[in-house]
């Protein structure tokens, strides 16, 4: 089963 | 001091009914620019953002910043109590735990207060930068959504790709496959029923249809959906709101491990 990424994968906290 | 005062409430309504499955709890903002929100689901896979700028509305003060922690499912049980074609206004003011909204009927002949209790949410904002997308499709909101709710009944997943082609939306599940493709078609007279396809290189991702068909709920904001695709970013579905801003979901995909 392919992996879920998260938006912290992408964004970061601002 | 806030006051907001929005004509068509309707649409205020139909903004609740959007997001509140993906996000149970979220910090309304409120600005000299407009009525905004950003939240992420509790999983942290997909995020919605909200923009309803202040020249939208018939009648816009807030004298300073000010951010309201609200339960998205109580206040869309507030709102429907609105009528559909009921002004809607947003009252609030420093130091109080609580907002008002305030329907009142278009010949002014019924008004109604609804006072709602606000909490107090530790948010997570995230750093969203512009960026250049591989390829960017507008087709009609209604036809996204019955791609995505069908292949829901197939597959978990679709794989979006963008080739000079066109679209294509695949999914695969116990039953079978499924394949769709919207090929490029520009209506002359009614462009919002066209789909329009800016590649400037084919991309190709993987998405939990379960998130996509909850972004579909959006589709009665907006005639024509927005899907900005990289393969270094999550995926952007966006539905203008007319005259007044967006909304926006973006959705991380999913990875072959």
């Amino acid at each position: 089963t392919p992996l879920q990424l998260q938006l912290y994968n992408y964004f970061i906290q601002s | 001091m806030l006051e907001l005062r929005l004509i068509q409430g309707s649409l205020l309504k139909k903004v609740l009914e959007a997001i509140k499955d993906l996000v149970t709890e979220a910090n309304f903002d409120c600005s000299a620019t407009g009525f905004s929100l950003q939240a992420m689901d509790s999983s942290h896979v997909a995020l919605v953002a909200l923009l309803l700028r202040s020249e939208g509305f018939d009648h816009y003060r807030c004298d300073r910043n000010l951010s309201m922690g609200i339960n998205l499912n109580n206040m869309s049980k507030m709102l429907r109590c609105a009528g559909p074609e009921d002004i809607i206004t947003i009252k609030g003011d420093d130091g109080t735990d609580t907002v008002t909204f305030m329907f009142e009927s278009q010949k002014q002949d019924k008004i109604s207060d609804f006072e709602m209790k606000l909490m107090d949410i530790d948010s997570e904002h995230l750093g969203i930068p512009d960026a250049e997308y591989q390829a960017i499709v507008r087709m009609p909101s209604a036809e996204f959504a019955r791609i995505c709710k069908d292949l829901g009944s197939i597959g978990d997943t679709v794989v979006i790709s963008v080739t000079k082609e066109g679209v294509k939306f695949f999914t695969r599940g116990d039953v079978g496959s499924a394949n769709i493709v919207c090929r490029q078609n520009t209506s002359v007279d009614k462009p919002e029923d066209s789909t329009v396809i800016e590649m400037n290189e084919p991309v190709s991702l993987t998405f939990a249809l379960r998130y996509m068909n909850s972004f579909t709920k959006a589709t009665t904001l907006s005639e024509v959906v927005t899907i900005s695709l990289s393969s270094e970013l999550p995926v952007v579905v966006e539905y203008k709101i007319a005259e007044m801003g967006y909304i926006r979901f973006y959705l991380a995909p999913k990875i072959e491990d």
